[in-house]
This record gives C-alpha cells, structure tokens and sequence, in this order.
C-alpha cells in the first residue's frame, strides 16, 4: 500500500499530489475531530508531501500532527 | 476580531484554495 501511495504520487502533478493527500487524509483527521477536520486538513496540507506521507502511514503521528493543529486553531480563535 | 482566513479549509471533492500558495 506505501509503494502505491508512492508511485500515485510520483505521477501527479503537484496540485494533483496535494489533493489526493488532502482527500487521504481528511476521512482520518475527520474521525479525530468532526468539527474542525476541513481546517485542519488545509492547515496539515501546507506541510512537506513527505510529513504528509509519513502521517498517512503513522497513526500516532497523524494525532500528534492533528492535536498540535487543533492547539494553533484554537488560539489562533480565542 | 475580524474574520481569520487562515487555514484553508479542504473539503473531500472541492478544489483547495491553499493551492494558490503552492
């Protein structure tokens, strides 16, 4: 499954390689936090594809990247 | 405040406006 991610990837462009990531991930951040995933999907999107890659394939770091976003989000609010 | 902009919201199907920082 990480060599397919991989090789789609590699044959994208890079807005194409950002949405599929973005369409990856949101379905995962979406479970963690319903209310605020379409922020912080975007937010994680500015990262490097390979964080990004990491993450998908990290679970653990998937919430650790998400808990952070969801910190910023909140004081970024207040 | 004002309304924050930041971060671009994705949403599954619809084009990221965070492309145009790319």
């Amino acid at each position: 499954e990480k060599s397919l991610i991989a090789s789609t990837l590699a044959s994208a462009s890079p807005e194409e390689q950002k949405i599929m990531l973005g369409e990856w991930l949101f379905p995962l951040i979406q479970a963690m936090n319903p209310t605020l995933a379409s922020k912080i999907t975007g937010m994680l999107l500015e990262m490097d594809n390979s964080e990004l890659l990491h993450m998908l394939e990290s679970p653990e770091s998937l919430r650790s990247k998400v808990d952070e976003a969801v910190a910023v989000l909140q004081a970024c609010q207040a | 405040g004002s309304s924050i902009n930041w971060p671009p919201e994705f949403h599954p199907g619809v084009p990221w406006k965070g492309l145009q920082n790319i």
